[in-house]
């Protein structure tokens, strides 16, 4: 891992008894291996390097008796920062019901994460529907109303209906009628270079005026994470990120090249298919595990 | 946008730079850039394009061998078992192959492997009706192996070629879960004489390295026989299936270009290369 990588390079160097600017410029090559192996976006590994080049040549490290600790805890909180820095709870609004849109790639973990969020706010003393929004997958209808059906939470019954605005603007007005304070909507998967999905995703959009627009994200995305985020933002201005699938193994360097390139915080994690298995993120463990 | 360019550091960086964030990974974009620079002055390349044509010639050797056919001829009936991690296009994949093998003149059974998800059987049951396949279903929450043991029985009975089998996504991680699919693979062994014929390992194209980990578990616990990667209609590369299929010698049989039945293609390595490097 790297705290051990960074132990080498400090060793070889320590018989000097000084570091200098190689030295760290060697340190830093480990630091750029480490976030490129997780998944982190070339170009946001190479800011994120130059950066910490600065603060790594300073007096902390160059005195310090465990150069490499001091490396790796300037990294980690750097990378901590970065992730951490922003509002990260649902925004509610003062006029229910608060309206949460959820979108993303196909797969993501859209279906699954918005239960899961219904459920959690259900637990929080909030009266959530569920829309099922996607009317193209095959049983993706079924499939929200059956998670929705499991935690008892109200899933808005589509019908016939097959057009996504329209399934969304009559939930809306079922859900006011019913006194439910929030809104969550399952979308169809779709790509970022889809144009008429993205052009359905806009109206969905300027039609619902969503209060918070979720980005769903697969934890194991690789370096096309930045392309994704860029995209939807600029759709649609995300206002905040669920990373899926977190139990698994990937490391998942995504949220920070979505953070660096969009600016948007991680508010949620997905650990696992159980509907109880999502969690607030944590910055400083997800840095550590970015890190490897 | 490489004419004129010098043969120098910063080229070979930027050309460093697109197979990265191709997710080819740091360890394989290094092999490729010196048997490059190792190839370029045995044959004293001074044309910036023809580096990149020596890229692109060191990935597909390395691809070229290890692209496949699927293989589903000779069983009684034969059976292919499709698994990967959650959310990667196993189920669509299955709906796509079985209409392109009935327009090859195949009968296929679709086996409702997945047994855990909400409405994974009535989406394979869409595709089944689309492909104009027949689908054997157990009951939810019910043993998968049972589902498979009672699809194979069907397909002898109704004379069908081919059984698919669907299986609940699952991340390599999760122990018991591994174990299931090994017990399914058993009992398949067990009712056809070597079966399963194909063990297709389905990978998301927008995965990074995780996905040398998701083949290198998958591959270790029920050995692969083919890939296929889906979702190569968006922006991602796949990049990361050069490391995979140098590394583990697993063939790459079968791409996914869209979510439509017949958004089915096998693999290409020429095509793949190119696409590489738009
Ligand atoms: N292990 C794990 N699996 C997850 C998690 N979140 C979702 N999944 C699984 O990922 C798969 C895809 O989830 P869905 O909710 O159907 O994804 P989606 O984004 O709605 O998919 P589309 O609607 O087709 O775009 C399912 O097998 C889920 O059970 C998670 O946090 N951990
Ligand atoms: N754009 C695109 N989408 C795809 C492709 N293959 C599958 N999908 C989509 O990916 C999503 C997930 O597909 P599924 O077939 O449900 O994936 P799965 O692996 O069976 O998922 P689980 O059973 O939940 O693990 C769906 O929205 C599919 O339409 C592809 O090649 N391109
Ligand atoms: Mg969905
Ligand atoms: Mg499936």
């Amino acid at each position: 891992n790297l705290s051990n990588r960074l132990e080498v390079v400090f060793k070889k160097l320590r018989s000097r008894g000084k570091l200098n600017e190689a030295d760290i410029k060697d340190a830093m090559r480990e630091v750029r291996l480490a976030m490129l192996e997780a998944d982190v976006n070339f170009k946001v590994v190479k800011d994120f390097v130059e950066r910490v080049s600065q603060r790594a040549v300073g007096q902390e490290v160059l005195e310090s008796l465990t150069p490499g600790q001091q490396v790796i805890k300037i990294v980690r909180d750097e990378l901590a920062e970065l992730m951490g820095g922003i509002q990260s709870k649902i925004q509610f609004s003062r006029n229910p019901p608060t309206i949460i849109l959820m979108t993303g790639l196909q797969g993501s973990g859209k279906t699954t994460t918005s239960a899961k969020l219904a459920g959690k706010l259900r637990e929080e003393g909030h009266r959530p529907m569920l829309v099922p929004a996607d009317p193209r997958r095959p049983a993706a209808v079924e499939q929200l109303s059956i998670l929705g059906g499991d935690l008892g939470i109200e899933v808005y019954q589509s019908g016939k209906e097959k057009n996504a605005v329209k399934i969304c603007t009559k939930a809306r007005d079922q859900a006011s009628r019913q006194n439910l304070d929030v809104l969550i909507i399952d979308t169809a998967g779709r790509l970022h270079v889809d144009e008429e999905l993205m052009k359905e995703l806009q109206a969905i959009n300027d039609k619902l005026k969503p209060h918070e627009n979720l980005l769903v994200v697969d934890a194991m995305t690789g370096q096309d994470a930045v392309n994704v985020a860029q995209q939807f933002n600029q759709a649609i201005r995300v206002d905040g990120v669920v990373l899926t699938k977190m139990d698994g193994d990937a490391r998942g360097g995504a949220a920070l090249s979505i953070n660096a390139t969009i600016g948007k915080p991680i508010k949620f994690v997905g650990v696992g298919e159980k509907l109880d298995q999502i969690e607030p993120f944590h910055p400083d463990r997800m840095a550590s595990r970015i890190l490897g | 946008v490489l004419r004129g360019r010098v043969i120098n550091d910063e080229l070979l960086g930027d050309l460093e730079e697109v197979m990265i964030t191709a997710d080819m990974g740091v360890p394989t974009t290094t092999r490729i850039m010196e048997d490059v620079r190792r190839k370029a002055s045995e044959r004293s390349i001074r044309e910036a394009e023809d580096i990149i044509d020596l890229i692109k010639e060191s990935i597909g050797e390395s691809l070229k061998d290890l692209a496949a056919p699927l293989n589903v001829e000779g069983g009684d009936p034969a059976v292919i078992m499709v698994l990967g991690v959650n959310g990667v296009g196993k189920t669509t994949t299955i709906g796509k192959l079985a209409y392109n093998l009935r327009d090859n003149g195949k009968k296929v059974i679709l086996a409702a492997g997945d047994t855990f998800r909400a409405a994974a059987i009535e989406q394979l049951e869409v595709w089944a009706d689309r492909a104009g396949a027949d689908i054997i279903k157990g009951r939810g929450g019910g043993d998968p192996s049972a589902v498979i043991y009672d699809s194979i029985q069907a397909a002898r009975s109704r004379n069908c070629d081919v059984v698919i089998a669907d299986t609940a996504g699952r991340l390599h991680t999760k122990v018991n879960l591994m174990e299931e699919l090994k017990k399914m693979k058993r009992v398949i062994n067990r009712e056809v004489k070597g079966a399963p014929h194909e063990v297709l390992l389905v990978l998301d194209a927008t995965t990074g390295q995780n996905a040398v980990s998701q083949a290198r578990v998958f591959h270790e616990a029920l050995g692969v026989t083919g890939i296929a990667l889906t979702k190569l209609d968006g922006t991602a590369k796949g990049g990361v299936v050069v490391s995979i299929v140098t590394e583990l010698d697993l063939p790459l049989k079968l791409i996914g270009i869209g979510e439509k039945i017949d958004d089915l293609r096998p693999f290409d390595p020429a095509l793949f290369v190119e696409a590489l490097f738009q």
